[in-house]
């Protein structure tokens, strides 16, 4: 089961998490002990400078994004990786009067941990916020679906493709790109497979609403046939939009908890 | 900016990277 939820973020996280992983068991297995750890200051005041930028970037997110939730999420991680790095110098300090102590060693391991899951914390956060506008394009579409039913003239049904075939296809984009970043196999399926759907039901709802239309302006027979199927269409659409929405929201732990 | 971030965030990776490397390093050497 993949550990980090996007390509991105895995390609970010990864490799120190496998190097700060090699660190700890080093550590725990003694490998470090009565080694003399030189001066880490150079190091240390990189990542310190990494940490100011990172989180200056990250407020003036929060500033100019409309997404509440995200204004609310995002804070908890700076000061996690703030106080990482306060740790990280203190441990530089300690290091430099004694090379061999131990409590900055152990300040070492536990500030580069925070560092890392702050860092993976600040990324999900701005990961979910851009899920939550996939989404918000998706309930658009869903709502403008169901004028479908409004339908009743030619022009009508001219006005509704015109302004469907747009949505649509930014959806599918966004969605497209989503699906091409997530790590999680099963969830990438499950994305390609409802998208697949709703690209083939579009004609297939536009044909419907055409064939009711017809029959409806001429009077002829067969009305509830045609409204049936358009609502049929309609129908399989909107609950295929609603699973790609749904899937959007899983994380790699769902899918642990349901499995 | 989208791109920012992240570009930030994997500045601060590599970062923290370095400072782990030069850790592991000297207690291997």
């Amino acid at each position: 089961m993949p550990v980090f939820h996007t390509k991105t973020i895995e390609g970010i996280l990864e490799p120190v998490a496998q190097q700060i992983c090699h660190l700890v068991i080093m550590h725990e297995e003694g490998e470090v002990d009565g080694k003399a750890i030189p001066d880490l200051t150079g190091p240390v005041a990189a990542v310190q400078a990494a940490v100011s930028n990172l989180v200056r970037v990250g407020k003036e997110t929060v500033q100019t994004t409309e997404d509440q939730v995200m204004k609310r999420d995002m804070p908890p991680a700076f000061i996690k990786v703030e106080n990482s790095c306060s740790k990280l110098v203190q441990a530089a300090q300690m290091l430099k009067a004694d090379p061999y102590s131990v409590p900055a060693r152990d300040y070492l391991i536990d500030g580069s941990r925070g560092i890392l899951s702050g860092t993976s914390d600040l990324l999900l956060t701005f990961d979910e916020a851009e899920v939550r506008k996939v989404i918000r394009v998706c309930k658009g579409i869903l709502e403008y679906l169901t004028v479908a039913e409004v339908v009743e003239t030619m022009e009508d049904l001219i006005t509704y493709t015109k302004n469907l075939g747009p949505g649509m296809t930014k959806m599918s984009k966004m969605i497209e790109e989503r699906q091409q970043e997530l790590t999680h196999q099963e969830h990438r399926q499950m994305l390609f497979n409802s998208l697949n759907t709703v690209k083939q039901l579009l004609p297939v709802l536009i044909s419907a609403i055409k064939i009711f239309v017809a029959i409806k302006s001429t009077h002829s027979a067969g009305v509830d046939e045609a409204e049936r199927n358009r609502c049929f269409t309609f129908e399989k659409m909107s609950a295929e939009i609603s699973e790609i929405i749904r899937v959007l929201q899983l994380t790699t732990w769902d899918e642990d908890t349901w499995a | 900016d989208a791109g920012e971030m992240v570009r930030q965030a994997r500045v601060l990776a590599q970062a923290t990277s370095d400072l782990v490397n030069a850790m592991r390093s000297d207690a291997e050497a």
